[in-house]
Formats: C-alpha cells, sequence, structure tokens
C-alpha cells in the first residue's frame, strides 16, 4: 500500500509517524512545487501527516488540500 | 487497511484505541485546520475515534463530520 | 475488517463482546453527538451491539439505527 | 466474515450454536427494538439462528423476518 | 463459506451430512415458521440437505424449495 | 466449492466419487422431490455424478438435467 | 478447479489423463444420456479428454461437443 | 490454469514441452475429430504447442487455429 | 502467467531468455505456420523474445507483430 | 508493486529512498528526454521522490508533473 | 508481474537495473524493429529502464515512447 503526494506549492511537508505503542515523528520530507513523492506504509511507518497545498491520491480517491 | 482524516477546523482529534484485553486511549492526535492524515490499523490499534468537523474517507465512502 | 459508526445523538453505545466460548461485554465505548468510531473484529472482538440513534456502515452498507 | 442483524421488535433472539461434532446451543442474545448486532463466525460458532422481526444482512443481501 | 435458510412453513429440516469416508447424519435442525438460519460448511459438515417450504440464499442465488 | 442440486423429481441421485488413484463410487445419496442438497468436494469426493430430473447450480451458472 | 460435462447423448466418454512424468488413461468414466458430471483437476489428473456429444462448461464458457 | 482444445479436424496435435533447463516433447496427444481436451499446466508442463485445425480457449479468449 | 504466441508465418521464433544473473538464452522454439504456442514464466525462464509475423496475447491484450 | 516514469525533458530525478528506521537517499537516477522507467519498492526503496517534467503511471492513474 | 515491450524501430535498448543495496545495470537487451520482449520482475531486476521508438505495455496500459 503507497499513496502520493504532489506539491502544489513549495514547502508541502511529509511527516511519517512511528509504528508500535509510542506515536511519534521519525521523519520529515520536504517537497518542492512541482515535486511528486509515493510513500508506502512499512514496518516503521504507520500512519502520515501532511501539511501544505497539495494534491493526495489514496485507495479512496484523490483529495486536494488547499494549504494554510 | 488505512483510513483518511482532513481537518475541516482547527483540533481535530483522532483517537487510538488499544488491541486487545483492554481498551484504552494510547494516542491523541491533534490535527491544523487543512491538514490530513493517513492512519492504518496496527497491532496496537485496533479502533480509532474521530472528534471535530473532518471529512473521513473509508472503504465504505467519504463521512462528513460536523463537529460539535 | 472493520465497521463505522457515526453517532447522531449523544451517549451512543458500542459494544464489544467477548470472542471464546463465552460470550460477554468486555468493552463499552460512549459516543458524544458528531463523533466516529471505526472499529475492528479482533482477537477480542467477535460480535458488536449498538445502541442509539447512530449511522452505521459495514460491507454490507449504510445502515440508519432509530435509537429509542 | 460476518451477518448484520437489526431488530425491529423487543426480544429478537440471535443463537450461537456450536462448531464441532456437537451441535449445541452455547449463547444466545436478546435486542431490544432499534439495537443492531454484527456477528462473526468464529472457531467456536458455526451456525446461526434468528428468531423475531428483524432485518438481516449477509453477503446474499437483505432479508426481513416478519417474526411470529 | 455459509448458505442461508428461511423457513417459509413451520418443521423445515436442515440435515448436516459428515465429511470424511463415510457419509451419514451428525445434525438435524428444525426451523419453525418465520426463523432463520445461516450455516457454515465446516470441519464435519460437507453436505447439507434441506427439506421443506424454504428460501435458500447460496453464492448462485436464491433459491425457493416449495416443500412436499 | 461446492454445487447445489434441486431435486425436480423423485429419486435424484447424487453419486460422489473417490479423490485418489482409484476412482469408485464412495456415497449415493438419493432426494425426495422438492429436496435440495448443496455437496462441497472434499477430500474424499473429487467428482460427482448426477441423475434424474433436477436444477444444478454450479460456478458456471444453472444447468436443468431432463432425467430419463 | 472443476469442469462440468452433460452429456446430450448415451455413451459420452470422460477420460483422466495421470499427472506426472508419464501422460496415460488412469480412468473413463461412462455417461448416459441426461446424467451430468463434475471433475475437478486434481493430485492424480492434470488434463481431460472428452469424447461423444456433450456440453461441457469451463472458466472460458459453454462448449458443445457434436460428436461423430 | 488449464486451456482448452477442441479439434475441428481428426490429428490436432497438443504437444507438452518439459519445465526446466531443458525444453523438450515428453507427451503428443492426438484428437479425433470433435473430441476436446482440457490440459494444465504442471510440474512437467510448462508449455505446450498445438498443431491443426482447432478451437482453443485460454484466459485471453478464444482462437482459430486455421491448421496446414 | 502464461503467454500465447500464434505464428502467421513460417519461422516465427520464441526465445526464452534465462532467470537469473547472467541473461541469454536456454532455447527457441520454432513454428510453422499456424502453430500456436503457450508458454509460461517459470525458474528457468524470466523473459521472453519473439521475432516474426505473429499474433501474440497477454494480460494487456493482443499484439499483432509484422515481422521483418 | 511498481510505478512507471515517462521523461518529458532531459534531467528528469528518479530518487529512492531507504526503507527503514532512517530515511535517506539511497540512488538517483537521470532520465534523457523520452526515457521511460518502471521501477518496484523493494526492500530497500520504500519511497521514491520524483523532479521534473514527466508522466507518472500509478495504480491511482496517471499524473502529469510539471516541473520548474 | 511483467511488462511487455515491441520495438518500433531498430535498437530499442531495454536495461535492467539491479535489486538490492545497490542500483547498477546488469544487463541490456536490443531490440531489432517488430522484435517483441515479455520482461518480468524478477530476483535481480527491480527497475527497467527503456530507450527508443518502442510501444510498452503495463498494467497501468499503453505507453507510446518517440525515442531520440
Ligand atoms: N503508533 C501507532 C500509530 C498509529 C497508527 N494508526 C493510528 C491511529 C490513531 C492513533 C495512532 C495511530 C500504531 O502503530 O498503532
Ligand atoms: N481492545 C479492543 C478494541 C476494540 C476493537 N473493536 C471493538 C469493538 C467494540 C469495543 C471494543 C473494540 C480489541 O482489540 O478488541
Ligand atoms: N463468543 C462468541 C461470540 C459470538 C460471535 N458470533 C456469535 C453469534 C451468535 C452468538 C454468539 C456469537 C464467539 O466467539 O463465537
Ligand atoms: N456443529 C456443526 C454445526 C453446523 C454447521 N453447519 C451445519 C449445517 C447443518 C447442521 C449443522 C451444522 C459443525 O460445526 O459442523
Ligand atoms: N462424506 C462426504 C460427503 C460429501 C461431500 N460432497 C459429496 C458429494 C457426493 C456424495 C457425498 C459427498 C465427503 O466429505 O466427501
Ligand atoms: N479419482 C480421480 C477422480 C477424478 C477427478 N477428476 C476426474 C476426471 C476424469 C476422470 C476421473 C476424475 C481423481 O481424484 O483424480
Ligand atoms: N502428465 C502430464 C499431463 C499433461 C498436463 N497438461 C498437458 C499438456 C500437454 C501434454 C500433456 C499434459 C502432466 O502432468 O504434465
Ligand atoms: N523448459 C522451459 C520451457 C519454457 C517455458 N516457457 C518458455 C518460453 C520460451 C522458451 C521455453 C520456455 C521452462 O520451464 O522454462
Ligand atoms: N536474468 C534476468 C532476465 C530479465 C528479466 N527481466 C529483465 C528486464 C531487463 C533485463 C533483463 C531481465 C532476470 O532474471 O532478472
Ligand atoms: N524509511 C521510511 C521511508 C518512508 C516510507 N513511507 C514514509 C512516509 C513518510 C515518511 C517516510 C517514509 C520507512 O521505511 O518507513
Ligand atoms: N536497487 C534498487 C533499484 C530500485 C528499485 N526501485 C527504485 C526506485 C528508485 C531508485 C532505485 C530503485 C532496489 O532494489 O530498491
Amino acid at each position: 500500500d503507497y499513496i502520493v503526494i504532489k506539491a502544489l506549492e513549495k514547502g508541502v511537508t511529509i511527516i511519517g509517524l512511528t509504528r508500535g505503542e509510542i506515536t511519534k515523528i521519525h521523519h520529515t520530507e520536504k517537497l518542492d512545487k512541482g515535486e511528486l513523492m509515493v510513500a508506502q506504509f512499512t514496518r516503521h511507518t504507520s500512519a502520515i501527516k501532511i501539511r501544505g497545498k497539495a494534491e493526495i491520491l489514496t485507495k479512496y480517491g484523490k483529495i486536494i488540500l488547499e494549504g494554510e
């Protein structure tokens, strides 16, 4: 399973939250405008938070985040 | 399996309930307006509660929570 | 496998029944109006009862409970 | 695999029959009007009987039981 | 895999035949009019016979038995 | 995997042929008119023969046997 | 996986060919007119030949054999 | 996985090629006109060649071979 | 997984390339006009090249090769 | 699971991010205009970033990146 | 999983990139005009690059590469 994030502005942030008893941030990825990231769920990532203006594709369809 | 929560207001709360004999809160995640979280069911999370004005995507389609 | 319950009134009750030879209540979760719960079937939960005015989503579609 | 039973009257009865060589009742669950139960097939339950006025959802669709 | 039997008259009979080298009856379940049974195939049941006026749901659709 | 046989006359015969190097009859089941049998393929049954006037449901659809 | 053969004349022949390095006939089943056979692929049968006037159902649809 | 070959003339040839490092013929089956063969891929057969006028069914649909 | 090749001219060539660190030809099969080959991917074959005028069926549909 | 990237300009960059606790770049692949790359998720790659003018195909459909 | 490449000009190049920590070329296959290659992802190949004028079929549909 993976999700797709296309940054519609500079500084879109993709935050990986840890799998396990404790939930904390293990990685933050910054995207430039026009960059795209395809990110899986993994042994270390069981939740993902996204900030900023972006287009997000999941198995439930496309979501537009307006950002701030 | 994961669900998607898009916060439509500040302070949307996503509560992870423990898997196992005892059911209690192991993590509470607060979203700012316009933030999005993609959260899996895991070894530690077998139920999720959501409060606040949000758009929620599950395998059964989209649900709008009006919040308070 | 999970089901989704959206509370349409305060005090909607979600009851987890034990898996195994004995069937008894292991957890009762109360929802406020407008709250949503996504609950899996697990090693400890093989049946779920729901009381109160709520919208329930399962693989068979949407069901409206009128409550008392 | 689970089935969904929505009670349309008080006293709807859901009977769990034992898995194994012997077939007998291991649990009887009574529903009030407007209550809903989602019940799985399990290590202990390989057949389920239902009495009373109810709406039943299975993978074959919806069935209305008229009751007595 | 399970099948669903809705009794349209009193005395509908559901017969469980044994799995294995020998084929014999291990259980007979009688339904009252308006009762419903959901029965799985199991380690002990590899064939099911049904007598009487009933509505039967399988993966191949609905079958109406007229009974005697 | 199972097939469904609805007897349209008395004396419909369902013959279970053995799985393995040797192919012989291990069980013959006679149905009365209006009776229905749901029969799985099993460790002991890898082929099934049917005689008489019957309606047969398999994953390929419905087949009407005219009988003699 | 199984196939279905409905004999449209007397003497329809279903031939089971052995699985393994050597390919030879391990069983020949004769059907009377109007008889039906449902035959699986098994540990001993990896190819099946059919002679005579018959209707054959496989996952690719229905085939009519005209026979001699 | 299996394929279906219906011979449209006498002498249709079905050739089984060996699985493994070496590719050679391990079996040749001749069909009479109107005969049908259903052949699986197996531990010994990883490729099949067909000669002659025949109708062939695979998961990609029906193919007509015109033969010589 | 298999692919189907129908030769539209004499001398259609099907080349099996080895699985593993080294990629080389382990088998070349020549088809006469009107012959058909159904070839699996295997422990020894992880890529297949085809030359000549042929009709090729894969899970992506039909492809016509014009040949030289 | 794989994704497809078709470069619409020279210098399209495909960045492989490491699987595991640490997220860092393990490989950067540059594409010339008109080149195409098909890249899987693997034991070493659990996220992929893409820069530049490109057409990207994932299970969620086609995405056009405008590049800088 | 495999992809299909049909060369629309001479010299179409299919490049296999190694699976593992290091990403490098382990094999380059040149196609003549009109030749076709069906290539799997394998233990040794986790990414494939393609150069030249070609038609490429993947699970996401057909892609035409214009080449230089
Ligand atoms: N550490 C948590 C992260 C998480 C996943 N899904 C969640 C839902 C709610 C809250 C936290 C989570 C876990 O692995 O389970
Ligand atoms: N601890 C419970 C949490 C839970 C999951 N689904 C439920 C349904 C009802 C009540 C509690 C639950 C369990 O793992 O089973
Ligand atoms: N303890 C029971 C709970 C249950 C599941 N499905 C049921 C149906 C009917 C009655 C009880 C049940 C079991 O695990 O099997
Ligand atoms: N004890 C039986 C219960 C049962 C399941 N399916 C049935 C069908 C008919 C009669 C009994 C049954 C069993 O596990 O097999
Ligand atoms: N004892 C038999 C019961 C059975 C299943 N399918 C059948 C078909 C025909 C005759 C008997 C059967 C078996 O397990 O195999
Ligand atoms: N004993 C045979 C029965 C059988 C199954 N399918 C067949 C097809 C043809 C002839 C016999 C059979 C076997 O298990 O393989
Ligand atoms: N003995 C052969 C039978 C067979 C199956 N499929 C075939 C196709 C062609 C020729 C023979 C066969 C085998 O198990 O492989
Ligand atoms: N012996 C070969 C047979 C084969 C299967 N598919 C092929 C494609 C091309 C050439 C040969 C083959 C193998 O098992 O792999
Ligand atoms: N020996 C290679 C063959 C191969 C498969 N797919 C490829 C794609 C490109 C180049 C070579 C290949 C392997 O098994 O991996
Ligand atoms: N090293 C991370 C890479 C990653 C995958 N998905 C992510 C989502 C967000 C941030 C990082 C990631 C992991 O394997 O889990
Ligand atoms: N060696 C890498 C090759 C690779 C696959 N997918 C990629 C995506 C981006 C960069 C490199 C790759 C791996 O097996 O993981």
